[in-house]
């Protein structure tokens, strides 16, 4: 199956947004 | 493509967060505490923003974060096979990059970093200490040289590591029995 990966740049864009 | 601002990140894993306080009046076991699981995104950063900062906690005190199922410590049959890859730091580098470390970690554990060799990862601990704080990456399996080597390879990347700095993988079979000045890195990135 396809694994769920996220980049260190879109898990902080994730932190900041509302 | 409509995206649902309600809507949140899934993450591959479920995460457990473990919170250690050194009580020398209770078991080891005892003083290790389940404070919550995620699996998103979101609910990581709610997490992360609502608890103490690793460098805020007194000594004797870990956090942990394993893989739903696997509990932080050798004997968890997840874990007795595995190793660590171990990051040593100085007394003064809890001011300066303790927290940072930390935080770069939990981002490579839950954005799956490793890539494939993401499924070798059991957890991350952070041990705070007088004497020196110490964060690892725990793996599986100790034998599996290619996907420990990456694992090394890649944290130390993230961490920001120069190539001039070392850090060693040690198999947790010989943590456990072997006293510090004898241990010996099973393989260094």
């Amino acid at each position: 199956g396809t694994r769920i990966i996220y980049d260190r740049k879109f898990l902080m864009e994730c932190r900041n947004s509302p | 493509v409509v995206v649902d601002p309600f809507s949140k990140h899934p993450l591959q894993n479920r995460w457990a967060l473990w919170f250690f306080k050194n009580d020398k009046s209770k078991t080891w076991q005892d003083n290790l505490r389940l404070v919550t699981k995620f699996d998103t995104v979101e609910d990581f950063w709610a997490l992360y923003s609502h608890i103490q900062l690793a460098s805020k906690l007194t000594s004797g005190c870990d956090y942990s974060l394993f893989k739903d199922g696997i509990e932080p410590m050798w004997e968890d049959s997840w874990n007795k096979r595995g190793g660590r890859w171990l990051i040593t730091l100085a007394k003064q580098q809890r001011h300066t990059e303790l927290d940072r470390f930390w935080l770069e970690t939990l981002l490579c554990l839950i954005g799956e970093m490793f890539s494939d060799y993401s499924d070798e990862v059991c957890g991350a601990v952070i041990n705070i200490r007088a004497k020196g704080d110490k964060i690892a990456i725990w793996t599986r399996e100790a034998e599996n040289r290619d996907g420990v080597i990456h694992i090394g390879r890649i944290y130390k990347e993230h961490l920001g590591l120069s190539s001039k700095v070392v850090i060693g993988y040690q198999a947790h079979a010989d943590t456990a029995t072997k006293s510090g000045s004898l241990m010996k890195n099973k393989f260094v990135v």
